[in-house]
């Protein structure tokens, strides 16, 4: 999804 | 996924290769310190324990397992195997001036107050300072073996590439992180004395010295 907290990066 | 993210992340993953090869080649973390790592677990088992509830790629989930893992491994090395070689009395940045600020901003900057959330945004802060004590022993010292510098350099360089990744995903995705951006242009800001001296010393063959 494209919200901030997703937090799909490492 | 996007190039500047994707390389980011294998700059990251080469400068725990590069640190490994450093401590098992010499067979000592002289110049490596431990605060810094310990921190690096810190940020690692704040952040990546979503793991177990929040599944966003097999790429995502094996870098999660390698980045807690490796660095717990690094901290095994440098407390038990190579003990004697870890010089604790020149690795003397008081990290409570790092956990205590991180844990309040956590506290106030998160995207939604529960602890998960607050877990994330402390790892994002304290990761962006992590490096702290690392950089104040090399400032004590005044010098790094090329090896060491290295890695620093490829741990910041990892950092920097996100800052492209977060403009390119802010035009083509519309996403923006201002914790994770905020905190990103800081840490990128920290390594900007060091990338200074190894881009214009180590990477022309000398010595990783500084001015006194």
């Amino acid at each position: 999804s494209a919200t901030p907290d997703a937090h799909d990066e490492l | 996924m996007n190039l500047f993210r994707l390389l980011g992340d294998l700059s990251h993953l080469a400068s725990i290769l590069v640190l490994l090869h450093k401590i098992q080649t010499s067979r000592s973390c002289r110049g490596i310190s431990f605060k810094t790592q310990a921190l690096y677990v810190a940020v690692f088992v704040a952040r990546y324990l979503d793991l177990f509830w929040r599944y966003i790629s097999l790429y995502n989930s094996a870098m999660k397992v390698f980045f807690i893992g490796s660095s717990c491994y690094i901290l095994y090395l440098m407390k038990y195997r190579y003990r004697p070689t870890n010089d604790p009395s020149i690795d003397t940045f008081r990290i409570e001036y790092l956990l205590v600020p991180c844990a309040i901003l956590s506290l106030i900057f998160n995207y939604n107050f529960m602890p998960t959330e607050i877990l994330w945004s402390f790892s994002i802060f304290l990761e962006s300072v992590a490096i702290l004590p690392q950089l104040f022993m090399l400032q004590r010292t005044g010098e790094a073996e090329a090896i060491t510098t290295h890695y620093l350099a490829a741990l910041g360089i990892y950092r920097a590439l996100y800052i492209p990744n977060w403009i390119y995903r802010y035009f083509t995705e519309g996403v923006i992180d201002p914790i994770a951006v905020t905190a990103g242009i800081v840490q990128t800001g920290l390594y900007l004395d060091f990338f200074y001296v190894y881009f214009t010393k180590v990477l022309q063959g000398q010595k990783f010295e500084l001015p006194a």
